[in-house]
């Protein structure tokens, strides 16, 4: 466990508590993803069902609960209890168009062809696409909430300390993963954009408004 | 480390 690793965990933690909090604030999931959610509850559910295999560390464990939990209220909150206040006309990505390749590049390039070893490839290559939904909305409604793009900068500052963390392991324990590392770089790239708009505006008190 | 029966990372 290095700094980047657990800097990255934290913001990814901090990511879902920001977008929580904002949902039930304001008692309203406006301008959020109820497609990006589903998929992010997804991601959590097919990479953690190592939990009932293998037992690794309580950190590990409890992170990975948490994580799951928090997946679950979201979609919750979106779906039943503020779903009147759910934008379902903007939120009008294909999932399909992310689903169907994603699941055939998982058959096809994996550590091992083994369901449980299948799923955490599925997890891995869906997370790196999860947030395109959510992106996409923004793109067509042209703004998102300041809290929103909070909470957008520390998804994507997670994925990029989880490149620090790989690189750091790399060279110190000669740890290396390539479908995880390749998926986090294009993962990543999904948000340089959104970083630049953040800095230049979002950062200087400004609102996040597409031209 | 990442077997292929667990994951250490989240």
């Amino acid at each position: 466990m290095n700094i980047f690793r657990i800097l990255g965990d934290v913001s990814h933690l901090l990511a879902m508590i920001i977008l929580l909090v904002k949902i039930w604030r304001s008692k309203s999931c406006a301008g959020i993803s109820g497609k990006s959610q589903i998929l992010f509850a997804l991601v959590f559910t097919t990479r953690y069902l190592d939990l009932f295999t293998i037992f690794i560390s309580v950190y590990n464990t409890v992170m990975k609960v948490i994580f799951l939990v928090c997946a679950y209220i979201t979609v919750y909150m979106i779906y039943m209890k503020f779903h009147k206040t759910f934008d379902r006309e903007h939120d009008s990505f294909r999932l399909e168009f992310l689903l169907v390749p994603v699941t055939g590049l998982s058959f096809l390039e994996n550590h091992s062809f083994t369901p449980l070893e299948i799923l955490w490839t599925f997890s891995i290559y869906l997370e790196s696409v999860a947030i395109l939904p959510q992106l996409f909305m923004i793109s067509k409604t042209g703004e998102a909430e300041t809290i929103t793009t909070h909470y957008l900068f520390f998804l994507g500052l997670y994925r990029a300390l989880y490149l620090a963390n790989w690189i750091w392991r790399y060279h110190t324990e000669n740890f290396y993963d390539q479908i995880a590392v390749v998926s986090g770089v294009v993962q990543t790239i999904f948000y340089c954009d959104f970083f630049y708009l953040y800095v230049t505006k979002v950062l200087k008190g400004k609102k996040l408004s597409l031209p | 480390g990442q077997g292929v029966d667990g994951k250490d990372e989240l």
